[in-house]
């Protein structure tokens, strides 16, 4: 199974906090402004 | 037979060179034509058709009947298991699958009546703790497989290799009927611009609907006796929902406690940080024109479940969950080696997107159903089905249910940041 998230998010602001093929688990922080 | 193939004499002809030579040209003229097709292929109306794409593999296992299977998978694992066999038969799947039974509550297999009821476990309260800053966490256990900037309205499932974001949350063209949409509801369904799908999913008129104005697709001031004819169809729109193709239905769970459920929602608001006397005057001076808020971008991430995964899924923010949209489709793998091979699997996989926003614009979740895992449950969604039997409708169509009843204040169901949304169960 598999999630996928499309969201609006500024664009000079936001940045993604991980990296493609990280192990993540739920609550752990995805992006950043 | 014998005879005919051992006596038959063969005699061999040489072909003019001409017909060679027509024949490679032939050739060479349909790899050129498939190449410069690979990306998109539309149709008459300019909508994407969404169909198998990929190797041999890709098409051997569209062959099989996966939703059968897949629902066959979820029964065997359904069955019960004798109380002895539990302990040893989870314990091995846990193992083989890498399942951290620390964390798992209960924690006696025993509890576990079977496979599925296992791979729908809880976890210990604090098993997963919540970044208090993040503006954005994961929904779920799991490995990123991609994420990025959605550019030209299309998501990249892998390096090279794309998909069409409408045809992911499903958005129909100006003056054409939604794609395969039973012809008696087409008036019902939203018909929007291309470029402005971003509307229909809520990014510009979700300031409105935050402080209770017109909805986004139906910009008529709502009365009281039309809002109860709407509530009414509504409860008899969900006693039907899988016959009906492109229904709008209110999914909305009766909330129990109104004080609780406004606590609730002012606790999401203050965390979107809605200010409606702003917001009011900001939509008033956009008037909801536009599809992405000047300076914003629209991104995406894909995270990918293993079998071994906790399979619930959280809110990865506070966000208020306006519509679903539930897109009965195939059930292949959606495995990383899938991924790499099978072009729109996303697009063509069963799936329930739901839409919405959060304090940055629109904001939309979706779960992809596969072969293994292909039923999808949404806590506040009573009257979602999906993975059911009966005939698959084409792709690109689906039923929609709104949430507008959820909240009051908030015109859909309101989510804190990690809040338990649903979950993936096996079959």
């Amino acid at each position: 199974s598999t999630i996928v998230l499309v969201f609006e998010a500024p664009s000079d602001e936001f940045e993604f906090t991980i990296k493609a093929g990280d192990k993540v688990k739920v609550g752990q922080r995805l992006g950043d402004l | 037979l014998i005879n005919a193939w051992t006596q038959t004499p063969t005699k061999w002809y040489p072909l003019p060179i001409a017909v060679g030579a027509i024949l490679l040209v032939a050739i060479q003229y349909r790899k050129k034509r498939k190449g410069s097709s690979k990306q998109v292929e539309l149709d008459d109306d300019g909508i994407e058709i969404i169909k198998l794409q990929g190797p041999w593999q890709v098409h051997v296992l569209g062959a099989l009947p996966l939703r059968n299977m897949s629902r066959i998978w979820g029964y065997l694992n359904s069955l019960e298991l004798p109380i002895w066999f539990r302990p040893i038969g989870l314990r091995i799947y846990a193992t083989a699958f890498g399942c951290n039974l620390d964390e798992i509550e209960p924690a006696d297999l025993r509890a576990y009546a079977s496979l599925g009821d296992f791979f729908y476990r809880k976890l210990k309260q604090d098993a997963r703790p919540v970044d208090p800053d993040a503006i954005l966490v994961s929904p779920a256990d799991g490995r990123i497989l991609h994420f990025g900037t959605v550019q030209d309205l299309r998501v990249e499932q892998v390096k090279g290799m794309s998909y069409s974001l409408d045809a992911l949350l499903g958005v129909e063209r100006p003056g054409t009927p939604p794609p395969h949409v039973a012809p008696s509801h087409r008036d019902k369904m939203p018909v929007v611009d291309d470029h402005e799908f971003a509307n229909v999913n809520g990014i510009e008129y979700s300031l409105n609907q935050l402080i209770g104005l017109s909805s986004p697709i139906d910009s008529t001031p709502p009365t009281p006796s039309r809002e109860r004819s709407e509530r009414e169809s509504s409860v008899a729109a969900a006693t039907d929902l899988p016959k009906k193709f492109g229904d709008r239905i209110d999914a909305s769970v009766p909330q129990k406690d109104l004080q609780e459920t406004l606590a609730h929602d002012a606790s999401v608001a203050l965390s979107m940080g809605v200010q409606p006397a702003l917001e009011r005057k900001r939509s008033s001076i956009s008037g909801g024109a536009s599809s992405v808020r000047p300076g914003n971008s629209l991104y995406f991430t894909v995270i990918y479940l293993a079998p071994g995964d906790y399979h619930r899924f959280h809110s990865p923010t506070a966000w208020v969950v306006e519509k679903r949209r539930h897109f009965v489709g195939e059930l292949f793998s959606v495995s990383p080696y899938m991924a790499k091979r099978l072009q729109n699997l996303f697009v063509l996989n069963e799936r329930v997107a739901l839409l919405g926003k959060w304090r940055y614009g629109f904001f939309g979740m979706v779960p992809v159903g596969a072969t293994n895992v292909g039923s999808i449950k949404i806590n506040f969604d009573q009257a979602l089905r999906t993975n059911v039997r009966g005939p698959s409708p084409p792709p690109g169509t689906y039923s929609e249910a709104v949430y507008s009843a959820a909240s009051p204040i908030l015109n859909g169901q309101p989510l804190l940041t990690a809040q338990e949304m649903g979950g993936f169960c096996l079959g």
